[in-house]
């Protein structure tokens, strides 16, 4: 099972 | 005072409609060296980054810096009563902003309405994007990627991206079969819009949603030319780039729980 995390978990 | 002035009223039109699928409301942060903005879409797996530097309107003027809170979809209404040739100037009062005043003005200078759009406050998060070294950058035309998102879509809701030093392919797998396409570097001198070019650091392959995908080719009327940047573990960069400035959106990949 794929996920996505959140653009603020690379870039915070 | 903010006022800006953009012969290329069209322009706008074309920004606006890259931006408003993706992202319901934004802050247009204004400044001396020009117009921002910074949004991620209701999910927060992507984001878009929006610059227009001072120089490309003329004149452009802000005397201190401040943000524009602006439903797009009520700023797409408005920008619908502009015509293509128009010129667009935007005004606001930048110590109580309370509402964006647009101002289009048709070639021969007859025809010019007025339009006053209602601002909002906007709390919303803003991320410092590091510098990031890539390991493949890639530049194509960009209806090529447009045709290729909106084709593999037909086959699943996802695509791999794999880059390597000779070719980028994008591959789709779903439950009525499979596609892929390769596409290899080309140097056109005589036509640099249709060239390829991969520059290459590492091998990479990643995952990416092709809903989002597609969202972001609505940016391109923007530029003939698309940038793709992929690293492993890092949100996908797509860039357009304009004379006036560029619209950058990324796509946090799917990986593996």
């Amino acid at each position: 099972k794929l996920k996505q995390k959140t653009i603020a978990e690379y870039f915070s | 005072m903010f006022e800006a002035r953009l012969t290329q009223g069209a322009l706008l039109k074309r920004l606006l409609d890259s931006v408003k699928e993706l992202v319901t409301d934004a802050n247009f942060d204004c400044s001396e060296t020009g117009i921002s903005l910074q949004a991620m879409d209701n999910s927060h797996v992507a984001l878009v980054s929006l610059s227009l530097r001072a120089e490309g309107f003329n004149p452009y003027r802000c005397d201190r810096g401040f943000s524009l809170g602006v439903n797009l979809n009520s700023l797409n209404k408005i920008m619908k009563c502009a015509g293509n040739e128009d010129v667009i100037t935007l005004k606001a009062d930048d110590s109580s902003a309370d509402s964006l005043c647009l101002l289009f003005e048709n070639s021969s200078n007859e025809r010019v309405s007025e339009y006053e759009l209602k601002l909002m406050d906007i709390d919303q998060e803003h991320l410092s994007i590091p510098e990031t070294d890539y390991d493949a950058t890639v530049m194509m035309p960009s209806a090529e990627f447009q045709r290729i998102c909106r084709d593999l879509m037909v086959v699943s809701e996802s695509v791999t991206i794999d880059v390597s030093k000779d070719e980028i392919k994008f591959t789709a797998e779903g439950e009525l079969g499979t596609g892929n396409v390769k596409l290899k570097p080309t140097s056109t001198i005589d036509k640099p819009e249709e060239s390829i070019t991969i520059e290459l650091g590492q091998t990479v392959s990643l995952q990416f949603s092709l809903k989002y995908l597609s969202n972001f080719t609505r940016g391109t009327p923007l530029s003939d030319q698309v940038m793709l940047c992929l690293s492993d573990n890092m949100p996908l960069l797509v860039e357009y780039k304009m004379d006036i400035g560029y619209i950058r959106y990324y796509l946090a990949p799917k990986v593996g729980d």
